[in-house]
């Protein structure tokens, strides 16, 4: 029987050994192996590629230590943007989308842009109108509110009262 | 930012990348993530990649599409296509990393940062998750 793998990452930075707790360390190693987990078992079972990352991606969204879905990081503004794509081998068939706000698992709605619209990538609005059309589970902005996200922005703005610097940074 | 990819028993390659962006970023900006060919791409004759980081760098390197070219074009490893793209993200000032699944079963990771959250696993009994840059 042919063979399967499967990676997955949950971000990449500053991310040192001294900057969490050994409790924060083993959540995290939890969580990713949550998810390594749900990805694993389709494959072994002889599921697909897709569904196996589908699957692995979904536990990360509902994770708040990482940033996607239910983690998501605040903007200036204090509110959520997510994005999310997804890609088959098979056929390079893709679907992405920009900038949802009340898209709780956005990477079940790039799936949906890839297999269900004409399009490749959907944005804002009309993204979030394409999947109440589709079933799509929408809930408040709210629900992707943390308040460590949140002291985070608040850090961020205390030390870049400057618009200047802001807009070089993020210009 | 988060992320898989894998291959099945079937030889079909996926990717997928779900990001909630850049803390305090402004006037709807977008990352890469969403950007088929800079932070997520697959095809079933090169590999599959999701990629984690500076997004404006990842897209003006062409992350994911980069990486799958070396690989089909010039038969590079996975490993080898993930450092020589990683390192031209390094070149032009971003970071980040990316995890690459190759045709053959390859799971790597290729990085710049001090850490990444990452994990793989495989038919043959791979099993792993890691955070630091040493582990």
């Amino acid at each position: 029987q042919a063979g399967w793998s499967l990676a997955i990452h949950g971000g990449a930075g500053t991310i040192a050994r001294d900057s969490m707790t050994p409790e924060e360390d083993a959540a995290h190693r939890a969580a990713l192996q949550a998810a390594l987990d749900a990805g694993a078992k389709v494959l072994a079972e002889g599921g697909s590629a897709l569904d196996a990352i589908e699957a692995a991606i979904l536990i990360m969204e509902d994770e708040p230590r990482f940033n996607a879905g239910k983690g998501a990081v605040y903007t200036w503004d204090a509110t959520h943007e997510l994005d999310a794509s997804i890609m088959d081998g098979r056929t390079r068939d893709a679907g992405a989308v920009a900038g949802v706000t009340t898209v709780r698992n956005p990477i079940l709605l790039a799936r949906k842009v890839m297999t269900d619209s004409p399009h490749v990538m959907l944005s804002g609005k009309g993204a979030e109108s394409f999947a109440a059309e589709q079933g799509i589970e929408l809930v408040p902005p709210s629900y992707f509110d943390t308040e460590f996200r949140l002291k985070a922005l608040e850090r961020m703005k205390a030390k870049q009262l400057s618009a200047l610097d802001v807009d070089v940074k993020f210009g | 930012t988060v992320g898989a990819v894998a291959l099945d028993r079937h030889g079909n390659l996926a990717a997928g990348t779900s990001t909630g962006g850049m803390t305090g970023k402004r006037w709807g900006r977008v990352g890469d993530a969403p950007i088929i060919g800079a932070g997520t791409y697959a095809d079933d004759r090169a590999c599959a990649v999701s990629a984690t980081g500076w997004g404006e760098f990842f897209i003006r390197v062409g992350v994911a599409r980069s990486i799958c070219a070396l690989m089909e074009y010039e038969d590079q490893s996975a490993q080898a296509a993930s450092d020589a793209v990683m390192d031209d993200v390094k070149a032009l000032g971003g970071d980040g990393g990316v995890i690459v699944v190759s045709p053959s079963g390859e799971a790597v990771f290729s990085f710049n940062t001090a850490g990444m959250y990452r994990g793989r696993a495989t038919s043959a009994g791979v099993n792993e998750v890691a955070i630091y840059g040493d582990e």
